[in-house]
């Protein structure tokens, strides 16, 4: 039996514009998710512990293949008070979907057939990268949108004390400057593609914070920490022709 | 003129 309420229904809209389906992984540790973008550009590393669900059961390791689409528009129109929970019995080919509005006591359930999901296991090597910078989620989210209604990459540069997202297009240029204090081994400078970027911004209601890895010619990670886990974006870099 | 490179340069398929 798997059983598992979820109150940040939230992350699946951070996720559906990029991956349109994924196996969901549930362990009795928690359920994990871990998926690569059509274009092979960006990768979605999704852990959420058991602790972070009330409640949390699991009695055997369980991959339930869902459609993120699907999943996008029964959390949409349940509304941001809704929790999500996720239950399944001894046949895997089906699982319940049960949204709950707490403040109505409305309840919605659903059975769904689980998608046979050919999914490789994608290898993430540990790396160490020239900067970790941690700046508010809504402040990141509000320079993405705002540089990507004109323009279609960014170029991050940043020094001891300032992260600047800069950014230049048929119409001209435009920047913007945050302050952060975060470590860095130097300064660093490298461009990554706004549309995605914008892309994962929209796990801002995750979290307050959003920390940045960068460094030149690797992957970039962007994290959003949950309560008992994170949602993790990786971006490949732009190279100069 | 900057190339979008491939996640798979990277990671790789198991």
């Amino acid at each position: 039996l798997f059983h598992a309420r979820f109150e940040q229904a939230g992350l699946v809209d951070a996720i559906k514009d990029l991956i349109q389906d994924s196996d969901f992984h549930c362990r009795d540790s928690g359920i994990a998710l871990r998926n690569m973008d059509n274009s092979q550009v960006a990768v979605v590393v999704i852990l959420l512990e058991a602790g972070g669900f009330l409640p949390y059961h699991c009695d055997r390791r369980l991959n339930l293949g869902i459609s993120l689409t699907s999943l996008t528009k029964i959390v949409h129109y349940a509304g941001d008070e809704a929790t999500l929970a996720l239950k399944a019995n001894d046949n895997p080919d089906t699982f319940n979907l049960v949204l709950e509005c707490l403040q109505t006591g409305c309840i919605i359930k659903y059975d769904i057939k689980s998608r046979d999901i050919d999914q490789e296991h994608l290898e993430i090597p540990k790396t160490d990268y020239a900067a970790t910078i941690t700046i508010p989620s809504a402040e990141f989210q509000r320079i993405c949108r705002n540089l990507s209604q004109l323009l279609e990459s960014v170029a991050n540069e940043a020094s001891e004390e300032r992260i600047k997202f800069s950014s230049s297009g048929d119409i001209g240029s435009g920047s913007a400057t945050l302050r952060h204090n975060s470590d860095l081994t130097g300064p660093i400078a490298l461009t990554i593609s706004l549309k995605y970027l914008v892309n994962f911004s929209k796990a801002t209601a995750l979290s307050y914070s959003v920390t940045l890895s960068l460094s030149s010619e690797v992957p970039q990670l962007v994290e959003y920490k949950v309560e008992s886990g994170f949602a993790r974006f990786y971006f490949a870099p732009q190279i100069g022709e | 003129v900057q190339k979008q490179q491939s996640l798979l340069s990277f990671f790789t398929k198991a």
